[in-house]
This record gives C-alpha cells, structure tokens and sequence, in this order.
C-alpha cells in the first residue's frame, strides 16, 4: 500500500519485517551476514527515496517495494537500462531533410 | 485522435509480459513486442517472436549489455524475418557467434522500420490507427514503481537521458482524481481533475508494476518519451502514383 501510511518511516524492527516480506515476495537470500547487511542498507534507503518519489509525484503514481528494492541505481542502471556502455545515446538526427514521416 | 486507445483488449495482438533477467534486452523485446503486435493487427494471426534470435544475431555482439531497437530492426531486415520464441528460445544470455537464425523456419518478417515524430498527438494517432511503437524514456522513476500514473518534471525525470525501450500500447485519461500539485501549493485539496496518460508495456515480468505495464502523463514528453517513438512496418507500403519531373 502507500508509503503515505507509514509516516514517520518505518523503525527498524518494522524495517526488518518489511525486508524479510521482500525476501520472501521476490525469493531473495543472500550469501552471508555481510551481503544481508548491505542489501537491508540498500532496501532501506530505497524505502525512503520511494517515499520521496511519492511526495514529489504531480501524478497518481504510487511507489514502494518493488522487485528491484534491494539493488542500489548503479546496479540497476547496469543490469536493465539499454546502453551499451557508459554514456549517452547515439545523437540520432530527427530531421534528415523532410517533415513527412511516412517516408523511411 | 479517439479518446482512449488499448491494444491489450483486441485478441492475438498484444503477447504475455515478458521478464529480462539479468540480460540488458529491453530493447529487443521492445522490438519484438512491436512486430507481434503489428503481425497480428495486420494479419489477424498471433505470434511470439524469438528474443534470443535478435540477441545472437544482432551486429553489436553481446545484447545482453544492451543496445538499440533499430539495430533489432536491422537484424530483421538482414535475416529476413524472425523465428518463433517456442523454436529459439529466449535464454538470457548470448552464445558468441551462435546465430541460429538459419536453422529455424521464420513466422513474422517486416518491410522496414520508421521513427515518428517528436509529437505526442501525432504519436496517439499513429498507434491508434497502425499499432503499438516502441519508445525509449528514463526509467529512474520506473524502479520503485508500483501502480498510477507518473507524473514527473524535467527534473525529476531528465527527457533527455533516455535508457530504458518499451512497447508503447495505448492511451487514455484517469478518472477525476484529488490534485496533488494543488495540494502541494497549498490551494484548495479539493481540487479534482483528470489525468491523461500512455500505457506502456515494461519487460521486467507481471510482479512488476501493473502486472507488467505501467502508465506515465501524456502531453509534456515524460521522462522523454518522444526521444526515439519507433516502429517497424509490417504492411506493404502504400504504392505511390509516380512522379514525373517537368520537362
């Protein structure tokens, strides 16, 4: 549901239940303490930026757990954005020559 | 331009909500998705193309780092036509120099492919009267979303940093809904009103978003969606009268 009923944030033990949900939602483990730490690091500050996309939404978009709330942006930038590398896209010209888009 | 437009409620059009995986291949299923909508608009006959095929056979090498829908469109174009997905599987990875496309029989092929232009009504009125387009926006806001229609700024979603292809499926308007800039501003909640958006389907599977589609604002380019509006054509082209130059 919203994250507009979660004000003031959700409090740590809250955070872990909320992850611990997301594991078993998505079917997530992580190999070690270390790597659990991290992604619960991850997953929490993606709680928070989610809540803020709300707040900052001019729409009726809602935001929240998703299946991509334990990868940091970098990551997922990496696995499902389409460049081919860092950088921008190819400059591609619009306009070669004529408005008639029907022409190829 | 009709009102609303949705390609999902016409059978045999749009294919099921397909998933990535680890593989950076928005592009290709964007372009796939767009040539089994078009074969079945225009041919009243349902197919699922081969994603796998576009990845191995793709000019670039390796489309599991990611690429461009007019390339997907060329790998059409070369290997004249495109495989089912049921006799060359999508695997998620790409084989090196394993292009199978010459040992599967082909099901759909197209006659070229166009880029529309930067014009969201023009756009509406393409898809409604030829089919779904692939377009290419910024998914930042993509990743936690959930349901709704997005509504962003230019900075808070660039138009013009656009890396993430989808099939663009139709159109329509919200229902009267609370105005949150009006919150926001502090005018009167009350305030109500109607938002008109794009449905787009996202190839991250059906757990995502609204089962697999997810809707933005249409009429101020979101997160750039007039970029790169693209489509391939899967009709014969128009025969033109000829031309003659005077004399």
């Amino acid at each position: 549901s919203s994250l507009r009923s979660q004000d003031p944030g959700p409090q740590p033990l809250e955070l872990k239940q909320a992850f611990t949900l997301f594991q078993i939602q998505y079917n997530r483990s992580y190999s070690n303490p270390e790597e659990y730490a991290r992604r619960l690091d991850i997953f929490a500050h993606n709680l928070a930026q989610a809540q803020q996309l709300e707040e900052e939404d001019l729409g009726t978009a809602e935001f929240g757990v998703t299946p991509f709330s334990d990868l940091t942006e970098e990551e997922f930038g990496r696995l499902y954005g389409h460049r081919r590398m860092d950088g921008e896209a190819p400059k591609v010209g619009r306009e070669v020559g004529s408005e008639e888009w029907g022409e190829s | 331009v009709p009102p609303t437009c949705d390609w999902r409620k016409l059978d045999g059009v749009i294919s099921s909500v397909k998933k990535q995986e680890s593989c950076s291949c928005c592009w290709a299923m964007a372009a796939a998705g767009n040539i089994e909508a078009l074969w079945g608009i225009k041919h009243r006959q349902s197919v699922e193309l081969s994603v796998q095929e576009l990845l191995d056979c793709g000019r670039c090498g390796d489309g599991c780092r990611g690429g461009f829908v007019w390339d997907a469109f060329i790998t059409v174009l070369n290997n004249s036509g495109l495989a089912s997905e049921k006799d060359y599987p999508f695997q998620g990875q790409v084989k090196p120099h394993r292009c199978l496309a010459k040992k599967h029989k082909k099901v759909a092929w197209i006659q070229d492919f166009i880029m529309l232009p930067d014009n969201e009504q023009k756009i509406a009125w393409y898809l409604a009267t030829q089919g779904p387009i692939t377009v290419t926006i910024n998914m930042k806001l993509l990743k936690l979303y959930k349901k709704g229609v997005i509504e962003a700024t230019p900075t808070s979603c660039d138009p013009f940093l656009v890396d993430h292809s989808v099939l663009l499926v139709g159109f329509g308007k919200s229902e009267s809904v609370a105005d949150r800039r009006a919150g926001a501003a502090g005018a009167q909640p009350q305030s109500r009103r109607s938002i008109p958006f794009w449905i787009l389907k996202n190839s991250w599977g059906t757990k995502w978003g609204e089962k697999g589609y997810f809707r933005l604002y249409r009429g101020n380019n979101t997160c750039g969606i007039t970029k790169y509006p693209l489509t391939a054509r899967v009709d014969q082209p128009a025969k033109k009268r000829p031309v003659s130059c005077p004399p």
